[in-house]
């Protein structure tokens, strides 16, 4: 692809692997490369450079802008964290905290998650690295209530950004499933809608079962954005093609590493340009 | 799931009866399609659909009343082939036994490590759990926590120990202790990470492990084969446990993984539970791939 050629079939066939290797799945990748398949069969001439341009245009297009400004406007700012298990929620949560802490914002992080092994003292310990105050109560809580106290206390002392974790839990557990959305109520209770944004963590691993995942926390309560993870590993995070153009959802941060500084704004250009040849 | 695909796929052919051979490889596009939405590995399923078409061009399809359930019983058949006919037990032939465990990031490690100990003494066994993750924070409590709440005995350590030494007297107290299995969490990490995975050769070469088990999530996409390869030709591993497959996943991952490495799947984690572990069974899991 890199010299200006005529290209033919086999340069279409080779695209079609690389677009699924990367996760594009199999139907955002048909519907990328059908029309110019089909112009292909017409007999018309297509250079290597104009398909490169089709394909970036298409990718791109697949790719919501925010609406929202972030963080949104609230107060405090409010943000929800949900996702499946293990995906990085927990540490993205930190990381913003540091991000926002750094900016002059006045930070409070809520450990929402009572439920796992350790999770209470992870958000802890990161609260310590960070340098961000954490409120959590016991491990066994009932979640819903820690998010009301800690929202509570947000309000009463002046915290401007307000980071709310929850634990992993799949998407096919329906009392998993109501106990986020009883979650999320807390939150519309204090928070006015557009004080507050709930975030989807994605990992750049998962395959097509991401879209199943965001369908099913979009029915449960209305999801603003999406954050994708793991983007240091080799995995290239396709998936998110779908998801971005089917649930109308922006993708703010890409995580790239454990540390509290990999974290990125989301970049639509380099995105696409790290999937095409 | 993939019959009625098939068959919505040929809805004229129904009165043709008989399939010819064109018909089939009409068949297995449909096929090739199915396991990429599973996440099967995009190569995985050209050298896996090229055994299949051998089977599905012979008369065995061809000269079939049920042509449809006849390619589809191949699928199935070579899909349980594949992912490892029979279920292959622990080696703990070790005094005490090692058992380490691998894997990416969040994939359920320090989980299943907890998992397998209550597996094991269940069994009669007499587990003790140890963690050399000294970088994820709080990861120590987290196996700790675990280990209390099965009874488990664990192997204390802090964050500013190295985990070589880590192991290494978890290994010694657990042969002081009698205990017959030392199972050991590793902390997440890339494979691509240099230092990480030379720690995880080093870590191999000092313990003698009887198993090095791969911990993969089974909602991963087509980076499974390119991560497990790379495992198991930097640090070698002996069986592979898959997490999370209690979900929808279609667990295509593990197709690719077995059938790039030859790796056989041990376990899978069906649920968040200490209890939720079971002995890999090739035939659910080909039913789900196929969808
Ligand atoms: N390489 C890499 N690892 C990450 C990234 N984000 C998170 N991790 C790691 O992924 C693992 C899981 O992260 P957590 O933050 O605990 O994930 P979680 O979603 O909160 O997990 P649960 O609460 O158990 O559902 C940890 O080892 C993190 O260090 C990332 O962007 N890149
Ligand atoms: N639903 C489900 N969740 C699981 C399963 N196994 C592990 N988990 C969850 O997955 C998340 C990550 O598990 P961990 O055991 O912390 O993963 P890990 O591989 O040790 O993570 P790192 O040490 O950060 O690499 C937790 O929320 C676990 O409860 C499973 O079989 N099913
Ligand atoms: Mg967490
Ligand atoms: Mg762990």
């Amino acid at each position: 692809f890199e010299v200006d050629r005529l290209i033919t079939q086999a340069d279409l066939d080779e695209l079609e692997e690389r677009l699924i290797l990367s996760d594009l799945g199999v139907e955002t990748t048909f519907a990328l490369l059908e029309p110019i398949k089909r112009d292909l069969s017409l007999g018309k001439n297509i250079t290597s450079k104009e398909l490169k341009n089709r394909l970036r245009e298409g990718l791109l297009n697949l790719l919501v802008d925010p609406t929202r400004p972030f963080p949104p406007q609230g107060n405090p700012a409010t943000l929800f964290f949900v996702g499946v298990n293990g995906v990085g929620k927990t540490t993205t949560i930190a990381k913003l905290a540091k991000n926002f802490k750094d900016g002059g914002y006045k930070v409070l992080m809520v450990a929402g998650d009572t439920f796992r092994a350790g999770a209470i003292e992870q958000l802890q310990r990161w609260g310590e690295r960070v340098g961000v105050p954490v409120y959590a109560q016991k491990e066994g809580a009932d979640p819903a209530s820690v998010i009301y106290q800690g929202v509570d206390k947000a309000i009463k002392e002046g915290f401007e950004l307000v980071l709310i974790d929850t634990a992993g839990r799949l998407h096919t557990k329906y009392n998993l499933m109501e106990e986020l959305k009883k979650m999320a109520r807390v939150i519309e209770k204090f928070i006015p809608q557009e004080g507050y944004e709930n975030i989807l963590v994605l990992d750049a691993n998962t395959g097509q079962n991401a879209i199943s995942q965001a369908e099913s926390f979009f029915k449960a309560i209305p999801i603003h954005s999406v954050i994708l993870t793991k983007m240091d590993g080799t995995a290239k995070g396709g998936v998110a093609f779908a998801i971005s153009h089917k649930f109308k959802l922006p993708i703010r941060f890409i995580g790239l590493g454990e540390k509290p500084e990999d974290l990125l704004p989301f970049d639509k250009e380099s995105f696409v340009k790290a999937i095409l040849p | 799931g993939l019959t009625e695909k098939l068959e919505k796929a040929f809805q004229g052919l129904k009165d043709k009866g008989k399939l010819g051979p064109d018909d089939v490889k009409r068949g297995l596009r449909e096929v090739r399609l199915a396991l990429l939405e599973a996440d099967v590995n995009y190569k995985v399923v050209k050298s896996f659909l090229s055994r299949v078409e051998v089977r599905a061009l012979s008369s065995e399809v061809l000269e079939s009343l049920t042509p449809f359930q006849q390619l589809v019983k191949i699928v199935y058949e070579e899909l349980v082939e594949t992912l490892g006919k029979k279920a292959e037990g622990l080696n703990l032939n070790g005094k005490p036994a090692v058992v380490m465990l691998v894997g990416l990031q969040g994939s359920g490690k320090t989980t299943t490590c907890a998992k397998l100990a209550y597996y094991l003494r269940k069994k009669g066994h007499n587990p003790m759990l140890a963690s050399v993750d000294v970088y994820r924070p709080a990861a120590l409590d987290q196996l700790q926590t675990l280990a209390e709440k099965i009874n488990v005995p664990y192997f204390p350590a802090s964050p500013s120990d190295k985990p070589v030494d880590i192991a290494l007297s978890a290994v010694k107290t657990a042969k002081e202790k009698g205990r017959d299995v030392l199972i050991l969490d590793t902390a997440g990490r890339l494979h691509i990470d240099e230092a990480l995975m030379n720690e995880l050769v080093e870590l191999k070469s000092r313990l003698n492990p009887q198993e090095v088990l791969l911990v993969a999530d089974a909602m991963m996409g087509q980076e499974a084969v390119n991560m497990a390869q790379t495992f198991h030709e930097r640090v070698g591993l002996t069986g592979v446990i898959l997490t999370k497959i209690e979900g929808d996943a279609r667990g295509g991952a593990a197709l690719s993984i077995r059938e790039v490495t030859g790796v056989p799947i041990k376990f899978l984690g069906v649920g968040e539970k200490v209890e939720a572990l079971e002995v890999f069974h090739p035939e659910r899991l080909a039913s789900r791939i196929l969808g």
